[in-house]
């Protein structure tokens, strides 16, 4: 029998078969989502489903976005104390149109806890980028800040709730041009110090993996859960 | 693959078909993370009015299999799903997106008359 592939694939959502080059690392959130709802489809219990209890909002569908910005390398470092900037962007042309947007979180992994190195303590500073990068500019022009927080050491994830920003990119494209993420490190700089701040941002360089967890509801695929069974 | 069904005592009798779609028969285990495949099962088979009371049926069925008994021309109750239940599905895009979706009512655990 010919299946029909092409249809199921659209019923998916998808419009071809996809084919990954390599495969991303699966978060451990979506794992224990996923394992939650396979053993909660084999029990009685008919809760909605399109709700997610793990982050208290309304969907079907979580896609984590990974980041495809770069590093960025300026000769004149916005201050001393800075340790890396990096251009974060996220495609969100995945959404349909349909689906509406209940949840964008950023995910800054800094590295693994471990129990040795255990220095400097940092500052996050997250910029929305506003306007075109010009040619001659090293870096785009930092726009609205988005968040300045500290962390005791380059390590762990740290979570953002972008939903505010990802609804206005989701809604026009044209407005998506990226983050600017800058790490500053914070205290003392005397000179025997330097050097291991310098080895510890080449370290937080290797490690840091940014990524955007979306999470949309499909109407059409959502019916309220009013819905009567026979 | 079609899984044998039980000796059901009627085999012609509405009741659950089972079929298992393995996502490795359609080369789709390369981009779905998981589950390994999914039921695809099925209702079929008849529902003739003697049994209408008992093939978990709706009394709609029963009117419509009592009335196709006096007329043939009214067709009879037919063999539909009476309890679903949704899969999630954790696959991979074209664009390095691991996405995890959730699809309401997409496999049939149980089929009766209606």
């Amino acid at each position: 029998v010919q299946f029909q592939e092409y249809v199921f694939l659209q019923f998916l959502g998808l419009d071809k078969v996809p084919s990954p080059q390599r495969f991303q690392p699966v978060p451990y959130i979506l794992k224990k989502i996923f394992q939650d709802r396979e053993a909660a489809a084999t029990s009685v219990d008919s809760r909605d489903f399109c709700y997610i209890k793990d982050f208290g909002v309304r969907g079907n569908v979580l896609r984590l976005l990974p980041d495809q910005g770069l590093f960025l390398y300026s000769r004149k470092l916005s201050q001393a104390s800075s340790c890396l900037q990096k251009f974060l962007y996220f495609n969100l042309s995945a959404i349909k149109e349909k689906e509406q947007l209940t949840m964008a979180q950023l995910g800054l992994d800094l590295g693994p806890n471990t129990y040795y190195k255990l220095g400097p303590e940092l500052e996050l500073a997250l910029f929305l980028v506003q306007e075109p990068q010009e040619g001659d500019q090293p870096i785009p022009k930092p726009g609205r800040m988005l968040v300045l927080q500290s962390v005791p050491r380059p390590q762990g994830v740290v979570h953002f709730n972008l939903l505010d920003v990802a609804k206005d990119w989701n809604n026009d494209s044209q407005k998506n041009l990226g983050l600017l993420l800058e790490i500053l490190v914070k205290g003392n700089r005397d000179i025997g110090v330097t050097f291991q701040l310098q080895d510890a941002c080449a370290r937080l360089r290797q490690s840091l993996r940014a990524s955007l967890l979306v999470v949309t509801l499909h109407p059409e695929q959502c019916h309220p859960s009013s819905r009567k069974r026979r | 693959e079609a899984i044998p069904a039980p000796k059901a005592p009627c085999r012609n009798l509405c009741h659950r078909h089972q079929l298992f779609i393995n996502f490795r028969d359609l080369g789709w285990h390369k981009w779905i993370i998981a589950p390994k495949g999914f039921m695809a099962n099925y209702c079929h088979g008849d529902c003739p009015f003697s049994l209408t009371t008992s093939l978990n049926s709706s009394n709609y069925a029963f009117m419509q299999a009592l009335m196709h008994a006096v007329d043939p021309e009214i067709p009879q109750a037919v063999c539909v799903p009476t309890k679903l239940s949704p899969i999630s599905m954790l696959y991979q895009d074209n664009d390095d997106n691991v996405i995890l979706r959730h699809y309401e009512e997409m496999v049939v655990d149980e089929c009766g008359c209606g």
